[in-house]
């Protein structure tokens, strides 16, 4: 008939400090690193851009071949990065909407 | 192939706009 807390006051031996375990996993990155931008560009663009460049073909390069190679970046980044490539001039559409070419090859 | 080099002729053209600006 004591009252509860008194029993869990008294417990000797009995330990009750969860003991917590950190991990502090460091990684070593910081959410600024996709903001830096090489001679004008994010590191998207530039990762697309070299892709463009580094085709040959007279047509150049599909749209398809891009999100194969960029598995990771969504079709709809790719559209966006690649419209404004397009507006500064560095790709240009060749046979239709979806192959580019890069100005500065050939 | 006209599409082409006309495409190519306008890139070039905004390219050169942009670096001067």
């Amino acid at each position: 008939s004591k009252p509860q807390s008194m029993m869990m006051g008294g417990g000797a031996g009995t330990n009750m400090m969860p003991t917590a375990h950190a991990s502090m996993s460091s990684t070593g990155s910081y959410s600024g690193a996709s903001m830096m931008l090489v001679n004008g560009l994010s590191a998207n663009q530039n990762q697309v851009l070299s892709l463009i460049k580094s085709c040959h073909e007279p047509q150049g390069i599909s749209m398809q071949d891009l999100k194969q190679k960029l598995s990771s970046m969504s079709v709809t980044v790719i559209r966006q990065i690649v419209d404004f490539l397009s507006n500064e001039g560095h790709i240009f559409s060749t046979i239709d909407e979806d192959h580019f070419r890069s100005t500065d090859n050939e | 192939l006209q599409r082409i080099s006309r495409n190519r002729a306008a890139a070039l053209e905004r390219l050169a706009g942009n670096q001067a600006l």
